[in-house]
């Protein structure tokens, strides 16, 4: 009871110390945005991703949004561009950045992994962000395969192959939407790509950059609303 | 709506800040620097149903109905949320990916009786 008699004036009990109601409302608070974010902890944060990487990448996905606003064509792979968010609907922007697997002098593999979080969503767009450090003249073709896990989980299956001229530094961006989509979906969370180069001039992406050229892939994504039941 | 002051026991919103870096989520929650994590309380005695942070029109109907209704033994109405509003993170999730999110309906901007 608190020092003084003081009742709670809503339900007449005796009112909580202001410490212990202060411990409770932070609990309730950590409690509710935890299960809001669907994590059942907190997350430990083994590596933070630099401050130039997530700036850089905040500055490509803005312009990339402009541009698609000023002529919005329809990506790649056909799918609807995501124009307006659903009303009350919990929407997700997710930047993944990659992490670095195994590499030869033509070859190298990224790995972008997608977190389990995202089972009960609906993946509206994904597009993977490549920053071409090109050095010499012409054009170096390049082949960018996305993997993903086949069923069993045991081989790496490609999903989709795209060749392309690379003829300046800078970035570029490929439609990644309908691969990541079936990832999740899946149930998977790793979603790997193959970079590979013509002959043997070492991959045009790996030269020189660091930091904040480091490759993303921006998706959006929306939780799934559960289906109505059609009253016949 | 009513913001609670002092010592009133009527139906008011009361403001609690949880600052992330007090609670030590600073490091995996990016953006804000914490949460309004206000909540309505107090007392929602009969004359006072359907007040404030509703049309006062609403005021009228319901205290007519109590009255053609004959509810004077009604037991009091609740002190619930009338306004609320989504709290926006960004924040790493556990692959150490960086989210943004708008979680609806998390801050409370006014309370008022039922």
């Amino acid at each position: 009871a608190a020092p003084k008699e003081v009742w709670c004036p809503a339900c007449g009990l005796a009112a909580l110390t202001p410490t212990t109601q202060r411990d409770i409302l932070i609990a309730l608070a950590k409690q509710s945005i935890l299960s809001k974010l669907h994590l059942p902890d907190r997350p430990n944060i083994t590596q933070p991703t630099s401050r130039g990487a997530l700036l850089t990448a905040l500055r490509r996905m803005r312009a990339l949004r402009v541009d698609s606003a000023i002529s919005p064509g329809v990506p790649h792979d056909g799918s609807t561009p995501h124009l307006h968010p659903g009303m009350g609907v919990q929407e997700y922007e997710i930047l993944s950045f990659a992490e670095s697997g195994s590499s030869t002098s033509r070859s190298v593999r990224l790995h972008f992994r997608f977190t389990r979080e995202l089972a009960g969503t609906e993946i509206l767009q994904a597009t993977l962000y490549l920053f071409w450090a090109v050095s010499g003249p012409g054009t170096h073709p390049v082949t960018v395969r996305l993997l993903q896990p086949d069923p069993a989980g045991l081989n790496m299956t490609v999903a989709s192959e795209t060749r392309l001229e690379v003829q300046r530094a800078g970035w570029a961006t490929l439609d990644v939407g309908r691969s990541v989509q079936s990832l999740v979906g899946q149930g998977s969370q790793r979603l790997t790509v193959e970079l590979e180069v013509a002959e043997d001039s070492g991959s045009p992406l790996l030269a020189g950059h660091r930091g904040s050229h480091w490759p993303f892939v921006a998706a959006q994504a929306r939780a799934r609303t559960p289906h109505r039941v059609q009253r016949r | 709506g009513i913001d609670c002051s002092g010592d009133s026991h009527m139906c008011c919103r009361k403001e609690f800040f949880v600052d992330f870096k007090e609670i030590g989520w600073e490091d995996w929650i990016i953006q804000p620097e914490g949460y309004h994590m206000n909540y309505c309380a107090g007392l929602c005695p009969l004359h006072m149903a359907g007040i404030p942070g509703l049309a006062a029109s609403f005021h009228t109907a319901v205290l007519n109905l109590i009255k053609a209704n004959n509810a004077d033994a009604a037991v009091d109405s609740c002190c619930v949320p009338t306004q609320r509003r989504p709290l926006s993170l960004l924040y790493y999730d556990r692959d150490s990916n960086i989210v943004k999110t708008d979680i609806p309906d998390m801050i409370v901007d006014a309370c008022g009786c039922t």
